[in-house]
């Protein structure tokens, strides 16, 4: 500071480790967003039994350039960035999406006023990856 | 939607034609290209094509629904608390191989009640079942006749009943009354206590017909109960009042369909990923999730595999 007198303000170590810490973990990335509707806000509470919540998630964020190990991205993930910065940028950029699912169990009322229980796949995202 | 690579990205279009009997608020495809709604619905989970199959309009203007047995409906809740979580994630203790259960409560019946001292309380129960709503793709694994049971005076510990089921074919080429192509007579003895329910197995009974997928199956159902146990009394004495409900159907089934939930799979893939601890081989499994013993064999073979 005393050599380059225009050198950036001295910061206090909190606002450093303030400073750093958005490199550790960088701010609007690629992630798992939480999200829960009841089934009586869609009106589907007649015929739905339960469950009476239900908690899709959802992903949401930017993909950093070097994707990689973070996110389980496969390799095709850098090429497709590779593409996008190099050869034609009407190529899209990886998108953040969900990479695993849970099921959901749901009993339902039949229109013939049997009763459904039944197992369906991949209703709830737990995990986003880059893609 | 798994299946990407034939969605066709129409930039044109940013809206749906969708069928004329899907209200647009209810359906949540109105997003997704035009190619892929009118592809029909394969790509839709089948919650969401049930849902969306049943806008409250259609809800409404089908026949008048059918209310299920309250009885039914609190047996099939239970069910599903044993079998889910709160968050309705199923829960992977329960180590059940059936991923579809379906109650059904017979559409019709001839109930002829009448009471003989000297042969107890007779009941008989002309049953009719439909199961349009199974599909192709949900196969059975086991099929139980639900008894909902309340005694109102309960007179013996123990009550043991004298069951015959028929089913009865019906030729609708000529106008025959129905026949009845085969039955099964057995004896149920349980603890009255504070059991609610009864359940009698009759999957062997009823797989030939499920597995021909038949529409209906029509029963003849006669119950006969008297006080006391066989075993250590042996003459039964004593007819009792015993309020039979007419019996529901239910069907565990498991559904091979790409959107039902396989746990199976799922648990073969975390095998296969270092990063879910490897699971202890659950021992033989009933399809209901009891847990049988597990043999040396099986131990071994695990092993070794």
């Amino acid at each position: 500071r005393e050599e380059n007198p225009k050198a950036a303000p001295a910061t206090s170590p909190s606002n450093l480790s303030e400073y750093f810490k958005q490199f550790l973990f960088p701010q609007n990335e690629c992630e798992l967003h939480n999200f829960r509707l009841s089934f009586s806000q869609l009106k589907w509470d007649k015929w739905i039994i339960a469950p009476h919540r239900y908690s899709p998630q959802y992903c949401k964020g930017d993909c950093p350039r070097v994707v990689g190990h973070r996110y389980g991205s496969p390799v095709h993930t850098m090429v497709q960035n590779i593409i996008y910065e190099k050869l034609d940028s009407s190529v899209p950029r990886p998108s953040c999406v969900p990479a695993e699912y849970s099921p959901l169990s749901v009993l339902t009322l039949e229109p013939d006023g049997s009763i459904l229980y039944k197992e369906y796949e991949d209703m709830i995202a737990t995990k986003c990856t880059c893609r | 939607p798994h299946s990407r690579a034939r969605v066709t990205s129409d930039k044109s279009s940013g809206a749906v034609a969708a069928p004329e009997d899907i209200t647009s608020e209810l359906n949540p495809l109105l997003w997704l290209p035009k190619g892929v709604v009118s592809r029909g619905y394969g790509l839709l989970p089948p919650l969401l094509k049930v849902l969306s199959d049943r806008g409250p309009q259609s809800w409404e203007s089908q026949v008048p629904r059918l209310q299920p047995d309250s009885r039914a409906l609190r047996y099939m809740k239970r069910l599903y608390k044993m079998s889910a979580t709160k968050e309705g994630i199923p829960k992977a203790s329960r180590g059940h191989l059936y991923n579809t259960v379906r109650l059904f409560t017979p559409c019709s019946e001839c109930q002829h009640h009448h009471r003989d001292p000297r042969e107890g309380d007779v009941h008989s129960v002309d049953l009719l079942f439909n199961l349009d709503r199974v599909t192709t793709l949900e196969h059975l694994l086991k099929s139980v006749l639900l008894y909902s049971f309340d005694t109102s005076v309960p007179t013996s510990p123990s009550i043991t009943c004298l069951c015959h089921l028929s089913v009865k074919e019906h030729d609708f080429s000529s106008q025959v009354c129905p026949s009845v192509s085969h039955s099964i007579a057995f004896s149920l003895h349980f603890e009255v206590g504070r059991r609610k329910w009864v359940e009698i197995d009759v999957t062997s009974f009823l797989q030939p017909l499920i597995a021909t997928h038949r529409r209906n199956i029509h029963l003849a159902v006669n119950v006969t109960c008297l006080m006391g146990d066989p075993q250590h009394s042996p003459r039964l004495a004593n007819p009792i009042h015993v309020a039979l409900v007419p019996p529901s159907l239910l069907l565990y089934l498991n559904d091979t369909s790409e959107q039902a939930y396989h746990r199976w799979n799922s648990l073969r893939h975390r095998r296969k990923s270092p990063a879910w601890p490897r699971q202890s081989n659950s021992p033989h499994v009933e399809p209901t999730g009891d847990r049988g013993t597990e043999n040396s064999q099986g131990k071994r073979a695990s092993r070794r595999r």
